[in-house]
């Protein structure tokens, strides 16, 4: 499904320079559960914005479903992300003056889904996560956990192959996180693939593969006993 | 050191009431540190709110040091928040035009710290979490965990007396979170008084009280074993 080959990603500030990716190589299949970890700064948010076509690598290549995005056009990208991928952003990325489910709704809209049937779904997708009486609240009316849950059920409303999530639980107690973990299980036992960026252990422990990054590469790439 | 006595926050969204906090009453004495857990919703951000002076209750009294904050003018307010209290915001609260070290400036400016002083302080304070590398970064070109920790800098950079930080190491590995757990702990040693949201044992383990919040309550409030 997904691959990824001699990834760079470099910044420049000025006489800096910052390799926030530095060489990275992955192949990721049909229905894998991988959790992705490492330490503050590594190039985790910057890999998962590569796979998830929201950004373009300085060099190397980005293979999705064999075929490489470089050759897509824009309107294609666009159509990819919305159709075939679900993001959950660390920082929530959220539209303030939007209720929690018109957020929802917002990526439902773009697929054309007619009105009663996409309500009916965002309204789902939030009761999935704990919120069915938040769906009115806009973003700063909400808890960071609360905003956490509605940028999960965003992602996942429009029920995508391909889930990309990054930091899930950061805002979230262990109650709260121990349903979205459930969720994400559920998600992966229906035939999703799954990428987490994770500092929870209880995540990693989850998933069947993990991926060790560190200034910008890969270290290590193990998948667990086989079960 | 701080006193809230039958502290109640409500919310009125059309004909929905929503009550953040429900009749909170709560003594911290000074160096004490404590932590403030519950589930995603609970109040606890709230509260932290009120605590520094960020946010009015709608019931109730609210004493620093023994004198109630509706009696202090906002530039009285003002005062205690720059020069008193040293907040970390869940969700950060940089600015995003600001590099790292000016972000850690700006307080130092409100306390007419010069130049050079608040320079070199602002310059420590990020060096103190791992950022010395990061100083002229814009939040746009930090990660998460490195935008948690400017805020947790600038918190630090006024030496305040008072630290309250809501989740700190939301968006932290292990190793940057211990990090961060044994500077609050130093900060503690050092005679600061500490009260921390948060969801990780890790630094509920660290504090000698644990206030837990459930439907903008306190539900139970427990000094550890004496030592
Ligand atoms: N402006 C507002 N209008 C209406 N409701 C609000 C508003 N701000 C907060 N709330 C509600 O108040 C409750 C408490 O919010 P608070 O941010 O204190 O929770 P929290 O304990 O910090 O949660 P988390 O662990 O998710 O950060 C939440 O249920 C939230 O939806
Ligand atoms: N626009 C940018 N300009 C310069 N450097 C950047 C930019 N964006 C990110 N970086 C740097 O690239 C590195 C990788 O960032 P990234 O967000 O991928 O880290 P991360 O592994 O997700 O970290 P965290 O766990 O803290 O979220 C960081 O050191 C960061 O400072
Ligand atoms: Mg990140
Ligand atoms: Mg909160």
């Amino acid at each position: 499904m997904i691959e990824m080959r001699n990834i760079r990603k470099i910044y420049q500030l000025g006489d800096e320079e910052v390799r926030a990716l530095d060489g990275v190589s992955l192949r990721i299949e049909d229905h894998e559960f991988a959790a992705v970890i490492g330490p503050s700064g590594s190039g985790k948010s910057t890999m998962m914005h590569i796979l998830g076509c929201l950004d373009v690598a300085d060099e190397g290549e980005y293979l999705l479903d064999g075929r490489d995005i470089s050759d897509y056009t824009d309107d294609q990208l666009a159509e990819v992300r919305n159709r075939k991928i679900g993001f959950i952003f660390q920082q929530f990325n959220l539209l303030q003056k939007l209720s929690a489910l018109e957020n929802v709704e917002l990526p439902l809209i773009y697929q054309g889904v007619p009105r009663v049937e996409r309500q009916k779904r965002a309204h789902d997708a939030l009761e999935l996560v704990g919120l069915g009486d938040r769906m009115n609240h806009r973003p700063n009316q909400l808890s960071g956990g609360q905003q956490q849950r509605v940028a999960i059920a965003r992602a996942l409303a429009t029920k995508p192959e391909l889930i990309l999530a990054d930091e899930p639980t950061g805002n979230l107690d262990s109650h709260s996180s121990a349903e979205i973990i459930g969720l994400l299980h559920r998600l992966h036992e229906q035939g999703n693939t799954i990428v987490v960026i994770t500092h929870d252990n209880d995540i990693a422990e989850e998933a069947e593969r993990i991926i060790r990054i560190r200034d910008g590469r890969i270290v290590s790439d193990e998948r667990k006993g086989a079960s």
